[in-house]
């Protein structure tokens, strides 16, 4: 899996990561 | 808590002495948000219970790109409930004392 970091100019550190299908609500 | 559409749950397990604790935030129900919505997948960040304002790191989100402008309220408030729900447990499990 991948994950990237973004960083807000105020310095918070934003980690993404692919949601697991399992959390995801079923439509 | 009300169902914004947007999922906040704790990232790491609460020791309930640290005010900064890891969070994670996803979009369960894009279609409650107003703004048009890039699936980027779940945000991880640390947010200080005692300091910090759910609102502001809403408002940083949008600015990082996460989410629309409009959305700024509905991701706030889903931070804020989460956050909620952390003090209130820990209030609740405050060890007795003499």
């Amino acid at each position: 899996s991948s994950t990237t970091q973004v960083v807000h100019s105020a310095g918070r550190r934003f980690i993404v990561s692919p949601v697991p299908e399992s959390r995801l609500r079923e439509q | 808590a009300e169902d914004t559409g947007v999922r906040v749950e704790l990232a790491e397990d609460d020791d309930g002495k640290k005010s900064s604790i890891a969070l994670k935030l996803w979009v369960e129900d894009p279609k409650k948000l107003k703004g048009k919505y890039k699936d980027s997948g779940a945000i991880e960040f640390t947010f200080d219970l005692e300091k910090e304002v759910p609102e502001v790191v809403a408002q940083e989100m949008v600015e990082s790109g996460f989410f629309h402008e409009s959305d700024v309220k509905i991701v706030g408030k889903s931070i804020r409930d989460r956050v909620s729900l952390i003090k209130w447990k820990r209030e609740r499990t405050v060890p007795a004392r003499d």
